[in-house]
């Protein structure tokens, strides 16, 4: 997970849900909220995960369509890290 | 509680250990029991906290880790335990709860998928059963009770995260909670299990927005638990059917067992509103367990009042 990103998406139209339920199959993303694309509404908080190679790619397809993010994990790994004991992370 | 360190988060094995310590400890109260067996063939536990009596006492139940990456979860089941144990002699409210009621607690449903979350891959949720002859692996067991099962918010792609299974109670898992608080139902006046994020008290149903009978118990009893975590420690929880504030799913646990007659049936969705998500950092383990514990409280003491 190095250096994957959670990004917080709020759509507002119906277009922007459509794009993000396209860009989720297409990347095959990893939603934390809601767990499958279909529930993807507008209005409502949308929080994924980006693989690292992709962050960059997204974020210009999201810009594109004017759909603004938030960046709510910079690194997911540094998250995992921290979650784990402190002997056991070390050891990683 | 033995020294075991409840703010860091631990592997199974650890787990294991702290049951039977659990046991050993507190043998006048405490007694671990063989709930199944999982998938894998891992023997699932659960702890009984009983004060002896020759009263008829009534059940709560209380599930935790059911999705492998939620490791809150199992934090706070044994938190949970660790408070009872360490309170009950010289708090009158947990005293008072242990004349009139036994907990069940089964620290961590998803053994194979927690131990899994730890030696592979941190983010998985599911079990491990493997599918479609080993192209994919785990169900979602929170999609697989016996209630409305794969009719919504569902996948039956093995690949997914919320794949239903094959069929309702496929896993070992789910059958193994199933048919114990089948067994038992008459007692149980409450089920309640423990999730990751969104900081939500969730009420039945994931599957339809027709609300259950009891909904306005429910829903007051979950609204004040809510108003206490406010009140202290200026949480704000929210609280509604999960088809109603989250998104709709079939065949969740909650739901089945409000299904079945167990009347008050919540579902806990801890702390964090996304900051962390499923990777809520050890230092949260304590605030989130602490503030938790009041609102669990707040239902435990309504039970038994009623």
């Amino acid at each position: 997970y190095d250096r994957d990103q959670v990004l917080n998406i709020v759509p507002e139209t119906i277009q922007q849900v459509q794009h993000l339920q396209l860009l989720c199959s297409t990347f095959m993303l990893d939603l934390w909220k809601p767990l499958l694309p279909e529930d993807i509404k507008a209005g409502e908080d949308l929080h994924i995960r980006v693989p690292a190679p992709l962050v960059q790619e997204m974020k210009d397809s999201l810009a594109q369509h004017m759909i603004s993010y938030r960046v709510l994990i910079p690194d997911v790994q540094k998250l995992v890290d921290q979650s784990m004991p402190r002997e056991r992370s070390s050891h990683r | 509680s033995g020294g075991y360190v409840y703010t860091e988060y631990h592997p199974m094995e650890e787990i294991y250990q702290w049951m039977t310590q659990i046991q050993k400890n507190n043998s006048e109260l405490v007694t671990q029991h063989i709930l199944g067996k999982t998938f894998e063939n891992r023997t699932m536990y659960y702890l009984q906290i009983s004060q002896p009596s020759n009263k008829t006492k009534k059940i709560i139940w209380m599930d935790c880790g059911i999705h492998a990456r939620e490791w809150i979860s199992p934090a706070f089941c044994q938190w949970f335990v660790k408070e009872i144990l360490q309170n009950y002699k010289t708090d009158p409210k947990i005293s008072r709860f242990l004349q009139n009621l036994d907990f069940y607690v089964l620290p961590v449903l998803n053994i194979d998928g927690y131990i899994y979350s730890w030696e592979e891959d941190r983010l998985w949720r599911k079990s491990r059963s493997p599918y479609e002859n080993g192209t994919c692996y785990g169900t979602d067991l929170n999609r697989n009770f016996n209630s409305s099962w794969g009719s919504v918010g569902v996948s039956f792609n093995c690949s997914s995260d919320v794949f239903c299974g094959s069929g309702p109670e496929s896993e070992p898992e789910t059958r193994a909670v199933a048919q114990f608080i089948k067994s038992k139902k008459s007692d149980i006046l409450c089920y309640l299990t423990i999730h990751s994020y969104g900081q939500l008290i969730l009420t039945p149903y994931g599957s339809t927005t027709k609300p259950p009978s009891n909904n306005e118990e429910l829903m007051q009893v979950a609204k004040e638990a809510a108003a206490a975590l406010k009140g202290k420690y200026g949480t704000s929880y929210r609280v509604g059917s999960t088809a109603s504030i989250l998104y709709s799913n079939s065949g969740s646990s909650r739901d089945w067992a409000h299904t079945i007659g167990i009347p008050l049936s919540y579902t806990f969705e801890l702390r964090d509103t996304g900051t962390h998500g499923f990777v809520l950092p050890a230092d949260q383990i304590q605030p989130t367990c602490e503030e938790t514990m009041l609102a669990v409280t707040m239902i435990i003491d309504y039970v038994d009042k009623k």
